[in-house]
């Protein structure tokens, strides 16, 4: 669906943003040099990324990013 | 009933990284 292909440009979008190197994929460092420009703490960043990497293989895909940003969507629709 | 949820990470947290990403993202030029 057209609402589908938004949340995943969006996800796309933002993930992007944390692999600034462009690696096509997030590492837990990537995440704690979000610390600074994200309003949130070295704790908080790396409790998104255990969240959000659902194997524990230590790097986050395109795929385990956007299954996280999807879920956070619906809950924010749900409420 | 948020005693319910699993994990040490509250949806709050995961709210508030991805909504400052969204804004960031908009943000930037």
């Amino acid at each position: 669906s057209g609402a589908q292909l938004d949340m995943l440009a969006k996800a796309q979008e933002c993930f992007q943003i944390c692999d600034v190197e462009g690696k096509g994929f997030i590492a837990r460092c990537d995440m704690q040099r979000l610390h600074g420009e994200l309003p949130l703490s070295l704790e908080e960043l790396e409790n998104v990324f255990d969240t959000l990497d659902a194997d524990g293989n230590g790097s986050l895909t395109p795929e385990e990013f956007s299954t996280g940003f999807s879920q956070f969507l619906l809950g924010r629709t749900a409420s | 009933d948020p005693s319910m949820k699993a994990g040490a990470t509250s949806e709050g947290v995961l709210a508030n990284f991805f909504n400052s990403l969204l804004s960031k993202k908009t943000g930037s030029p």
